[in-house]
């Protein structure tokens, strides 16, 4: 466990405790894309059954956990609780689009050819493009609340402080993952368009508002 | 050098 590691994790807690408190302060999921947040349950799922077979440490359990819970709150708070407030008229991405490549591709390229194994590497791949239906949705309607943004700066710093963990794990430990690192460098790469307007516009006090 | 079993990074 290094600095950016753990300030890695914490940041993409953040990103998901800002995002379930905001539907939950404001009783409203207006904006929030309701298909990225399915998905990111399913990573979390498909990631996590490790659970069950491997016990790495306490930190690592609890994380874990308290992963998956908060990603099942989010969805039930979307499609159950504030369902009236969901906006799927702009969640349109097709998601299928994604989950079926992702899902060819984790049983052509895996560390293992086990079901476990298949479905972290399904996971990871998943994440990488698990916030595109959140950010077509942006560029859909044009605009995106401030705490959106702000879930949106911790979700895509999390990524970028992992890629550097993998730089010091490299270093120090010997530790490479070819597929981890690769869809974090996708994952963080999807986030640049997003980071640039994030620091040019509403860290200056400014709505972000994408021009017509 | 991995245990593809054991991901130790969330």
């Amino acid at each position: 466990m290094n600095i950016f590691r753990l300030t890695g994790d914490l940041s993409h807690l953040a990103a998901i405790i800002i995002l379930l408190l905001k539907i939950w302060k404001t009783r409203s999921c207006a904006g929030i894309s309701g298909k990225s947040q399915l998905l990111f349950a399913l990573v979390f799922t498909t990631r996590y059954l490790d659970l069950f077979t491997s016990f790495i440490s306490l930190y690592n359990t609890s994380m874990k956990l308290i992963y998956v819970a908060c990603s099942y709150a989010t969805v039930y708070l979307i499609y159950m609780k504030f369902k009236a407030t969901y906006d799927g008229n702009h969640d349109t991405f097709r998601v299928e689009f994604l989950v079926v490549p992702v899902g060819g591709l984790s049983f052509l390229v895996n560390h293992d050819f086990s079901p476990l194994e298949i479905l972290w590497t399904f996971s990871i791949y998943l994440e990488s493009v698990a916030i595109l239906p959140q950010l077509f949705m942006i560029s859909k309607t044009g605009e995106a609340e401030t705490i959106t943004t702000h879930y949106l700066f911790f979700l895509g710093l999390y990524r970028a402080l992992y890629l550097i963990n993998w730089i010091w794990r490299y270093y120090f430990e010997g530790f490479f993952d070819l597929i981890a690192v690769v869809a974090g460098v996708v994952q963080t790469i999807l986030y640049c368009d997003f980071f640039y307007l994030y620091v040019t516009k509403v860290l200056k006090g400014k709505k972000l508002s994408l021009p017509a | 050098s991995m245990d593809p079993a054991k991901h130790d990074e969330l």
